[in-house]
């Protein structure tokens, strides 16, 4: 399989990026 | 996500490890086809036995790649740990290829957590399979560490029953408010998992799928589990992280995009669960062992144990006079014997009665010591020094008294033949002097006898002449 790398495009994330998962 | 706990027991669940069974070597790889609402989801159900020998969490691209923030397929973390079966694993950065929570690859803790309460899934050293929250205290435990850890978001199923409502909210109840993480759980995906069913055999679930258009979500994923008799399971990365690999051949279809547009691509991922041939635990048997089907056959006769870490000198453990090396017994001051059971001999002490007693005379000294003012028996041993003087002694005076023996003996035979000769010569000597003489009248030989012998006195009669 020589099809380049991936554009990370099916993102599933459990928590929002702008967080950054800062604990209280 | 909400909160770190350092100290003290979180709620987890522990799994006694399956019992040995050599040679089993058992991996089961499921492939299926099913429909969750009327949508035909493919995936994977991966079970192997022995999870502590044959599982283990890998660093991206080999050991170091959390620290180096490596991000690489699982094709090719896969290929270098010769993996049977492998699938992307916990959750990291997309932007630096940060590894995110605990991380355990066989032994050695690359990533902490630092506490944060999200959902664990790991093997202890002795084989127990833990699920669930975990205190950074307990993930420091050394008395039974961690083999393997890794870290994932939800616990799908506690002790048989569905845990996801209580998940969220200890994983992060101020993200429901958001909906974020209320999106994640029930958003259709591609999804993975990890676990372990009633017998404690590790389970693998994959399926494959596309956020918002194909795939499962976490509720569906965990009454898939829960048909599958999982016991615990907790929810690994999914969407385009979701990677299945078969004998180092992805074998799943992954739902990112590559560069051209046409075609999907592995995404380059972080940590990598691994099932592999048997391994022994630990893989090297502690320098002391040749690893053979995942079990540590011991070399030298003194290396026991299913690690190879123990030292056996038999039943009688040295006699309680020495200690047990690999080379056998070390015996105490005092004692020798392939157990220790033997006193010294005469003569020697010390560890292993080694050192030879220096007192005079050779005299024996004190076995644990050395001492020579304890003695043992009276007399001493005989010194080579007086051993030879007495022998060159003795070679002198057997030879003077031979010499002398010699010299008295020709010296009596000397005598006696002077003093046979001397009365030999005196006897020839009186015969001839006082000898008797005989006489024999001559009578009837010439009719008268001489007139001489009429005159001889006495009666003797001499048939000899004189």
């Amino acid at each position: 399989l020589d099809s380049g790398a991936s554009r990370d495009d099916d993102l599933l994330l459990p928590y929002p990026r702008a967080r950054a998962r800062l604990p209280r | 996500d909400c909160t770190r706990v350092r100290a003290g027991n979180r709620e987890h669940e522990s799994w006694p490890p399956p019992p040995a069974t050599p040679g089993a070597g058992g991996l089961a790889v499921r492939t299926f086809v099913s429909h969750f609402r009327d949508r035909a989801v493919a995936g994977h159900l991966t079970r192997a036995v022995e999870p502590l020998r044959t599982f283990s969490v890998l660093e991206p691209g080999g050991p170091g790649g959390c620290a180096a923030r490596r991000r690489a397929t699982v094709e090719e973390t896969a290929r270098a740990a010769d993996c049977r079966v492998a699938q992307n694993g916990g959750f990291f950065r997309m932007n630096s290829g940060e590894c995110l929570g605990n991380v355990v690859s066989d032994e050695r803790r690359v990533s902490s957590s630092g506490g944060l309460q999200n959902a664990q899934f790991g093997i202890r050293r002795d084989g127990t399979l833990v699920t669930g929250y975990l205190s950074e205290e307990e993930v420091l435990d050394t008395e039974n560490p961690f083999v393997q850890l890794l870290s994932g978001v939800v616990w799908l199923i506690r002790n048989g029953s569905i845990y996801i409502n209580e998940s969220q909210a200890t994983e992060c109840d101020e993200t429901q408010e958001t909906g974020s993480f209320s999106k994640f759980v029930n958003v259709i995906s591609a999804r993975t998992a990890i676990g372990h069913d009633r017998k404690g055999q590790l389970v693998l679930f994959h399926a494959d799928g596309q956020t918002e258009q194909r795939g499962i979500n976490l509720w569906e994923m965990a009454e898939f589990l829960l048909k599958q008799d999982v016991v615990n399971a907790i929810n690994l990365d999914g969407g385009g992280s979701a990677t299945f690999v078969l004998n180092g051949t992805l074998a799943s279809y992954p739902s990112d995009h590559c560069q051209d547009n046409m075609w999907r691509c592995p995404r380059q991922v972080s940590t990598v669960v691994c099932v592999h041939e048997p391994r022994c635990q630990p893989p090297d048997c502690h320098g002391h062992g040749t690893c053979v089907d995942g079990h540590c056959q011991c070399t030298g006769h003194f290396w026991r144990g299913p690690g190879c870490d123990e030292l056996d000198c038999g039943p009688s453990n040295c006699s309680q006079h020495g200690l047990c090396t690999e080379t056998g017994c070390r015996c105490d001051a005092g004692w020798t014997g392939s157990n220790c059971s033997e006193e010294c001999p005469l003569g020697w002490h010390g560890p292993g009665c080694q050192r030879p007693c220096k007192c005079e005379h050779h005299c024996p000294c004190d076995p644990k010591t050395g001492n020579c003012s304890v003695s043992r028996v009276k007399q001493c041993l005989q010194p080579p020094e007086a051993t030879l003087r007495a022998g060159e002694l003795s070679f002198f005076t057997r030879t003077a008294w031979l010499a002398l023996t010699l010299a008295l003996a020709f010296l009596l035979l000397i005598s006696t033949a002077a003093n046979l000769s001397l009365l030999l010569s005196r006897a020839e000597r009186n015969r001839r002097l006082h000898g008797d003489y005989a006489y024999h009248p001559l009578q009837e030989m010439n009719g008268e006898p001489l007139a001489a012998e009429k005159e001889q006195p006495g009666g003797a009669h001499n048939p000899f002449k004189d």
